[in-house]
């Protein structure tokens, strides 16, 4: 079973390190087998991260938004390694400037045929990249509604994109 | 496989009865702060059997029912249905569609269902678990959750990569 | 000093509830004195908030958002009982929409004259706001360089400006 | 009192010397992600007296020193200084501009100026103490921890509002 865990993980490294190099160009990124001090010495996997031009450091230091795109490298070395049927991603993206937000998108459409996507944004952007856009809204009533099934992306109006937009 | 479609009603603000149908692909939810977006996410969290109430948002269970607004009194009832294109036969159950719902009386009494065919809880991790869907597995990620496996710590993420083998 | 504790409290309470309507119209907040359960009974200060048409319910059960406008209007709250000097913001409006974005940058208009903004952003209306705006960069050296002193928002090129958008 | 200027070097990714001079009124600062404009917010609140590092998104202290790059050795001392207009006499030391300064050198020794004058990190504690400023009043807020105020305990918020009576 070691044996086993061991082939997953040298996959899992190898995906992470090349989405992470999509996500960060001219940086490398490992996972590394450790010994958890903190939890008695249990193995543990820890994340390795270097941006191009950086020296190597402890994750806290990196920045809002490149903690989430370390993030999102590992949840796609995993779905490279383990695909899901589908994911669902809240906000994923809510820290990231205009240049990652792009990388991050062309991300998810190299694997928009393999698995399913339901993303929640204010981001125009992300929108875009939408095959069919679901709005939800709630009066002083308190009660959600469902305002829009299945718009083409383009036929939603600048309203609504200007709500969506951040 | 793929996600069909959603059917929430009584569920956190969603006290109508609500159903968004997916298509394979990528759909965008948006809305105005506080509309209800993230309580979709909770939704199917729920739906695929999550026992933490503090992983919806809740300080217990009870939270996720409709608690009534100043236009509807608060309901008796939360229920979530997703249904799953099963095509690919990835749930090991005879079914091309498995619908999986859940129901949450105040009293505190849950009743699941499998196709319409009564179940436990148990039996839906069950036949979940080798999906590699939910929460644990990062295919669900709630609004400021992607932190999470930065800040777990190394024999968390192990356990992660060996659910994944 | 138990007396003058509570003249600041109702102060805090008095403009925590008006400036919450401010962010939430039609809404109502308070803040609350209780025995504090988890602290040994210590007494302690407790938030409600109720937006419009909704029920009072707990703070976590708010949107990202909603949370957002909530720390902002305490913060906001404590200004006006006590300002501080001047106030430094990093990237505090990241989960509001358009609507909730506008009336957080109203608010702040009416202080500007009172105190002293430092706003991290990556928002395009937040620089709108600023007398000054100054970008920071950093290339494949990994030294950050501040690169645009006292440039008034007029003068930011529109790729400068994209930049900033998130 | 408002800020007049804030000078970095070798304080995380401000290797060389840089100086942000402020004006009354909003200023904004913009740049990509990973610039340093946190790391900015992280020198003020450093030379405003921060003792966790852990604030400071470190796990030590000296975390906080240009660690190097690929391009530049790692520099053996951080420094930040801070100057806010004193006219208004906010702060109780008789002059019109005040200097804070604050430098770590990889040893681990400190050192703190007022004015150029060498003092102790309580002095500078104690000269703030009733100016409103720093992490604890709320008047720098680092990304991410607007929430705090939600989070804390209901006896946290009560000192700080003690704090504001
Ligand atoms: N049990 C409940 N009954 C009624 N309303 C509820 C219940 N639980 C949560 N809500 C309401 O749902 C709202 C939050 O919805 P949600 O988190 O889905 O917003 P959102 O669309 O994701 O917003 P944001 O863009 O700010 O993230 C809150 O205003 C809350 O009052
Ligand atoms: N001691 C140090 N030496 C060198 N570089 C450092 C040091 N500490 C932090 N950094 C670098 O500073 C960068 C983070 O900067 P900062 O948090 O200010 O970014 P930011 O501009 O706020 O980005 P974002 O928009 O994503 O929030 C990291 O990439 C990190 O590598
Ligand atoms: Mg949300
Ligand atoms: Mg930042």
């Amino acid at each position: 079973i070691h044996a086993k865990f061991l082939i997953t993980f040298d996959e899992v490294n190898t995906n992470f390190n090349r989405v992470f190099n999509e996500l960060f160009p001219g940086g490398t990124a490992r996972l590394a087998l450790v010994e958890d001090e903190q939890d008695g010495g249990e193995p543990g996997v820890e994340v390795e991260a270097q941006p191009h031009g950086k020296r190597l450091q402890s994750l806290s230091l990196l920045s809002g938004g490149e903690r989430s795109l370390v993030g999102l490298a590992i949840l796609f070395a995993l779905f490279y390694t383990r695909p899901s049927p589908f994911y669902i991603l809240d906000e994923v993206e809510a820290a990231l400037d205009d240049v990652n937000l792009q990388r991050f998108i062309n991300l998810m459409k190299k694997l928009k045929n393999e698995t399913q996507f339901l993303i929640v944004t204010h981001q125009r952007r992300t929108m875009e990249t939408a095959d069919c856009v679901y709005g939800v809204s709630m009066q002083a009533d308190g009660i959600s509604k469902i305002i829009s099934q299945k718009l083409a992306p383009e036929d939603i109006s600048d309203e609504q994109k200007s709500e969506a937009e951040l | 496989m793929y996600l069909r479609s959603v059917t929430i009603r009584g569920f956190k603000s969603f006290a109508n009865k609500s159903v968004l149908r997916f298509e394979p692909g990528t759909t965008v939810i948006v809305g105005p702060n506080g509309s209800g977006k993230s309580n979709i996410t909770d939704a199917v969290l729920w739906a695929l059997g999550e026992q933490s109430a503090r992983n919806l948002r809740g300080s217990s269970m009870e939270d996720v029912i409709f608690a009534g607004s100043t236009s509807k009194q608060a309901l008796g009832t939360a229920e979530v249905a997703i249904t799953l294109d099963n095509s690919d036969g990835a749930i090991p159950i005879d079914f091309s569609e498995v619908t999986i719902s859940r129901r949450l009386y105040r009293s505190g009494e849950s009743e699941y269902a499998l196709n319409r065919t009564p179940c436990r809880l148990i039996d839906i991790h069950e036949i979940l678990s080798d999906t590699g869907l939910g929460r644990e597995m990062y295919s669900v990620i709630s609004q400021g959750r992607l932190d999470d496996i930065l800040n777990s710590k190394p024999s968390e993420r192990r356990q992660l990569l060996e659910e994944a083998a």
